[in-house]
């Protein structure tokens, strides 16, 4: 079966879209993967090109139930990547969804499907709160990924998501686990970034991803193209750095 | 009565910490203004020294009903600027409240005290959703200051926060406007700041405010200190912007 991992931080504007195009991307150059929507600003689905006016159905309908998953993805520019796109009703789902039965679990649930079994990576999305559409990621993921800003507002709540997978891992997904914490924008010409990047791996040792994402602005430009860094500059250092990011993450699962 | 603005945008990272702060600290000068941290995240009040560890009772408290505003509210190291606290309760306040009486009116109703004439602004951060939260800053407001970063994401989504302005407006809180569109980390250097500058000015005019915060290192720094960047760094670049953005928001206060 395909290994999940959901990309979450409560904290905004950390990476978290970024960092799931372009590893899903690089990966899939030999490996399939599905790429989950799950936040209601829909920047995944608008990063690989899903444009607004066509979205139909999408992520909300799949925790919603009563459609098949196949008939919910869509194929995105590259062969091996498949988008389950955000749709508009998303933004509404916190609160419809509070009520229902388990409500944790609808995301697990709809992932537990023979479909999914043509995958070997699936990520997941997640919006900068640790509500409901977050919980039902880190309910059906096995690992989640932690983007970083070098940045000392972000520093500070990273104990917040690291404590909150502690807490999903004792009571509604056993086998969740921290997949590591990428450093992402880091800004060789200023010196927080080095004291944030030093007080994490300080902290988090092995944790922390080696690969550290650069701040580029090709990667902040290519959203607009609806193309990953990949398609939209292959020589930008952002191309290189979610390369290797995708040898190491393939290489720590290995050693796993 | 005290004027309430919030400061709201679902996109996460665009500047509504940065900006609440700093443009508070900038008015404070001259007004007497309290800035409420609705934001679990507690950045805010990080960001004007309020450590952790010394955060009793809160906005949360505040929410929930039962102490006086006053016996809440915490001192700043400058004069005329009181904030209240974000408290550890607070991740917690969107399932608690959801299913109370009232639940969109609770802030507004904590703030309808004599406590509050004290005031001349009432400034509210709010976290990076349209959720209970946020909600309820936008029914206790008179006006909303949309942060937005010059970045594609960031663009994509400010109709997603204007909407919900004219949706709370219709229903919840007829008094409440759009105060204006700030642009925020516009980097000289590259053209994506251009380009978004000059589309958001094509479509909403003279909502956007003519002062530009730039990408200033100082800003993001002063925080891990507790200090507005006014204190930080008084000849910063990021100290200007923000002085010349309370200068330009009570003139069009005055014109309204
Ligand atoms: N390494 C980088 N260099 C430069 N810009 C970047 C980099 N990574 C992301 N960005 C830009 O920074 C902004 C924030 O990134 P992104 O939207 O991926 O973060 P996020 O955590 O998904 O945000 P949200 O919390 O709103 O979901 C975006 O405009 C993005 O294009
Ligand atoms: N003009 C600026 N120049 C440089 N850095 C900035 C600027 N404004 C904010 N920052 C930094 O960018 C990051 C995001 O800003 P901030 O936290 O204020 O945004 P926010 O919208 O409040 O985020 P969230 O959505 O998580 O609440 C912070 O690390 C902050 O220090
Ligand atoms: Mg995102
Ligand atoms: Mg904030």
């Amino acid at each position: 079966p395909p290994r999940i991992t959901a990309f979450a931080n409560q904290k905004g504007g950390v990476g978290k879209t970024t960092s799931a195009i372009n590893l899903a991307a690089a990966l899939a150059q030999s490996r399939r993967v599905l790429l989950i929507d799950l936040d209601p600003q829909g920047n995944a689905s608008t990063g690989l090109g899903i444009p607004r006016h066509e979205r139909g159905a999408g992520s909300y309908a799949a925790l919603a139930g009563g459609q098949s998953l196949a008939a919910l993805t869509r194929p995105t520019m590259l062969d091996k990547l498949t988008i389950l796109p955000a749709d508009p009703d998303l933004a509404g789902a916190e609160v419809e969804l509070a009520a229902t039965e388990r409500r944790e679990h609808r995301l697990a649930d709809a992932l537990a499907v023979p479909d999914m079994a043509g995958f070997d990576d699936i990520f997941i999305d997640c919006p900068p709160s640790l509500g409901l559409l977050t919980l039902n990621a880190l309910v059906a993921a096995d690992s989640v990924l932690v983007p970083l800003q070098c940045e000392f507002f972000a520093l500070e709540g990273v104990s917040q998501i690291t404590r909150t997978i502690d807490r999903v891992a004792r009571s509604l997904n056993p086998r969740l686990a921290l997949e590591g914490i990428l450093l992402t924008m880091f800004d060789r010409r200023n010196n927080l970034s080095e004291l944030v990047a030093a007080d994490v791996r300080a902290f988090f040792g092995a944790k922390v991803f080696a690969t550290v994402i650069p701040r580029n602005i090709r990667l902040s430009e290519a959203p607009s193209h609806g193309l990953p860094i990949a398609l939209y500059d292959p020589r930008s250092p952002g191309t290189a750095a979610y390369e290797a990011l995708a040898v190491e993450f393939l290489a720590r699962r290995k050693m796993a």
